[in-house]
């Protein structure tokens, strides 16, 4: 464990309090999409298989258990809670996520560490994280202005994967056999999908101006 | 397993 990993884990976790708060507090999920919600869910029960298999710290398994958690309570919150979906955007979430996910589970038959089932599950899982978020940067540009607490969610769920990059160089300098390749790759392009939102949200900070996406 | 290919990150 380095610095910069443990940063963007708490910078994760973040991100998803920052959700599940907006949810609580206002009982609503304007300008969620609930298709990039899914995703994740998929993203950490592809990934998080080896939960009870392979135990490699306390502080891993709870932070699995509390990942899936909160993407499977968020996913039924917006489809079960009554006050909930009916703040749900959906005539604007309306990008075809499953083709996403046909994609990447195609990617990782194919490119993958060792062609076995978990590994391929594994290459699924970070593939897909790294597309996941393409519904939600949609659905900010399509719904025009963006409340302070989703613009938050979405930074904080950009910048972890950034910091994980620094973890990944970290890592390559010192440890002899270490080789994230996949990760790393799909790692930069999740990144470079939030360039853009970065920068309008860099400005909007700058400015101190309401969040605005140019649609 | 070893270092290389166990996934000891979330």
């Amino acid at each position: 464990m380095n610095v910069f990993r443990l940063t963007g884990d708490m910078t994760h976790l973040a991100s998803i309090l920052v959700l599940l708060l907006k949810i609580y507090a206002t009982k609503s999920c304007s300008g969620i999409s609930l298709k990039t919600q899914e995703l994740y869910a998929l993203v950490f029960l592809a990934r998080y298989l080896n939960l009870f298999t392979d135990f490699i710290s306390v502080y891993n398994t709870v932070m699995k258990l509390v990942f899936i958690g909160s993407s499977l309570a968020i996913v039924w919150c917006m489809r079960m809670h009554k006050m909930v979906k009916r703040s749900y955007d959906q005539e604007l979430d309306t990008f075809r996520h499953y083709f996403l996910i046909a994609g990447c589970f195609l990617l990782a038959l194919l490119v993958n560490e060792k062609f076995m089932f978990p590994e391929v599950l594994w290459a699924f899982s970070i593939y897909l994280e790294a597309v996941s978020t393409i519904p939600q940067l949609v659905l900010l540009q399509r719904s025009g202005n963006v409340d302070n607490l989703t613009g938050q969610y979405v930074f904080l769920l950009g910048a972890y994967r950034a910091l994980y990059i620094l973890n990944w160089i970290y890592r390559y300098f010192t440890e002899p056999h270490f080789s994230r390749w996949i990760a790393c790759v799909a790692g930069l392009v999740q990144t470079a999908l939030y360039a853009d939102f970065f920068y309008y949200y860099f400005l909007s900070w700058k400015n101190n101006a309401k969040l605005q996406l140019p649609s | 397993g070893s270092g290389s290919m166990e996934h000891d990150e979330l």
